[in-house]
């Protein structure tokens, strides 16, 4: 009664009943199973400070230097299971919405999100993530694609050209992602691919965090001259942009993972296009 | 004719660094991103012209019968053409591409607003299909971004999504047909399903 579990085949989700979050990942026929939290959460913007003036801004991403805002620790879902697709739809707050899919005889998860209007009243910019964490040993390491292409070893707080003095705990270790972000504790793989260019990173063992959406109150002075406010307006009301976009979750055997984030990651980027017409049957196949 | 040259031109501009990373000025994104609509929107023309070509046994497009129009706001349920009335004689014609050098199986899921639809596939064989009704932040989504992005305001929001499985082979191409079902029941083969939140 805790637990609600999803998926059409060997690929598994759990959720607690209790607080609507993910809390199991299993694959029944690779036999990984990885206990896993996943939540949404913003890094407050700098404005900058008396240290050091530099606001976050579109150019900078710069935090305040507090851990970031957890969205809620509950999270109303409502469930739908069907012969092709289980849904797991997630309301964590009043501008995050999140459906989790998992469709028959795949072996990954489709994680919608819907991001915004983010609230600014408070006069604090947010720069919103979400992060999955893992007891996962994963020694500092982890891998993010180099432009799509290979996937490459990073360190936090390390760099192995050179001797790095860490300023920035947070953006320092902050790294381009465009097909997908990966971790092992050589047992096992975990592996987030994205639809779109996003910032990504592990800032503790175990954990990954893609950054999903931001909106500042503020200039960084690096040239742009604007705040990053990009509106959507109707009759002249005006709101703040919201997100829509989907990544998807994998777990995979130590070394196992690749051929996925390969061959996936492509049908990602080339999506099979759809075109529609109304036409009568008969004379359609006749031609 | 309609060809890809508009869309080749924006991408060209889009390369620049402030548009690959999001730090230009609002009104230089707002002109790539009108750039980039216009040039998407003749290159679908182009691929809507092409799908003629490939699907119609006649030698020259010209005289291809059919013409298709595709949706680029089905993550926000607007797609006009699958909200249409599809109905007992005329059918909903989907096909489905498949732009990589390997066979895809993939789920296609698009807005209807009726609930009694079949899906059949190309040789004429029923294939399973699911419902799942669209949420309320969808459908919000589609009655602001519709209005604000295309200036139109949008009918009633489509009440379902039809979710089912299609099978393409490499650098091809599919067909499924939807239409009104009248004869479900006849088929043991082919399952309906329509689930409901809990």
């Amino acid at each position: 009664n805790e637990t609600i579990e999803i998926g059409p085949g060997p690929f598994k989700l759990q959720f607690s009943s209790t607080s609507g979050q993910l809390k199991r990942i299993t694959n029944h026929r690779t036999g990984v199973d990885i206990p896993i939290n996943q939540s949404f959460l913003w890094y407050e913007a700098s404005s900058g400070d008396a240290a050091d003036g530099q606001a976050s801004g579109a150019y900078i991403f710069r935090p305040d230097g507090a851990p970031p805002v957890p969205s809620s620790s509950s999270v109303p879902l409502k469930v739908i299971q069907g012969p092709l697709v289980d849904e797991v739809h997630q309301q964590f707050n009043s501008w995050i919405y999140q459906v989790i899919r998992v469709y028959k005889e795949k072996e990954h998860a489709e994680i919608e999100f819907t991001i915004g209007p983010i609230p600014t009243d408070d006069g604090t910019g947010k720069e919103v993530i979400t992060r999955l964490m893992t007891n996962m040993v994963t020694n500092s390491t982890f891998y993010t694609d180099s432009n799509g292409r290979d996937f490459l070893k990073r360190v936090r707080d390390y760099r192995a050209d050179w001797n790095l003095q860490v300023t920035q705990p947070v953006s320092g270790n902050y790294y381009p992602l465009n097909l997908g972000i990966y971790s092992t504790d050589g047992k096992s793989e975990l592996s987030v691919l994205v639809d779109r260019g996003v910032g990504g990173s592990s800032i503790k063992d175990g954990e990954i965090e893609i950054m999903l959406h931001r909106r500042l109150l503020y200039d960084d002075s690096r040239g742009v001259a604007e705040a990053l406010d990009e509106q959507v307006c109707v009759n002249y009301a005006c709101e703040g942009l919201t997100v829509r976009g989907n990544y998807y979750l994998s777990v995979d055997q130590f070394g196992s993972g690749a051929h996925w984030r390969r061959t996936f990651g492509q049908q990602i980027y080339s999506p099979l296009l759809l075109a529609f017409a109304h036409a009568d049957e008969e004379s359609w196949k006749s031609s | 004719n309609p060809s890809t040259l508009s869309l080749g031109d924006a991408l060209g501009i889009a390369q620049h660094h402030d548009a690959v990373t999001g730090t230009a000025k609002q009104h230089t994104t707002n002109d790539y991103a009108k750039r980039l609509s216009y040039g998407a929107s003749e290159a679908e023309k182009s691929v809507d012209v092409a799908l003629s070509c490939i699907t119609s046994s006649r030698n020259h497009c010209a005289s291809a019968a059919v013409s298709f129009s595709q949706c680029n706001l089905l993550n926000i349920s607007y797609c006009p053409a699958t909200e249409k009335v599809i109905s007992v004689e005329k059918s909903l014609v989907v096909v489905a591409y498949n732009p990589l050098g390997w066979y895809q199986t993939d789920f296609v899921r698009i807005p209807v607003n009726d609930d009694k639809l079949a899906v059949r596939d190309s040789d004429g064989n029923y294939i399973a299909t699911q419902l799942v009704e669209v949420d309320n932040i969808t459908s919000s989504l589609r009655r602001l971004y519709v209005e604000a992005y295309l200036g139109v305001s949008p009918k009633e929001t489509p009440k379902y999504w039809l979710i089912f499985q299609v099978s393409i082979p490499p650098i091809g191409w599919n067909t499924y047909f939807i239409s009104k079902d009248s004869q479900k029941v006849a088929h043991s083969e082919y399952t309906s399903s329509y689930a409901t939140m809990e």
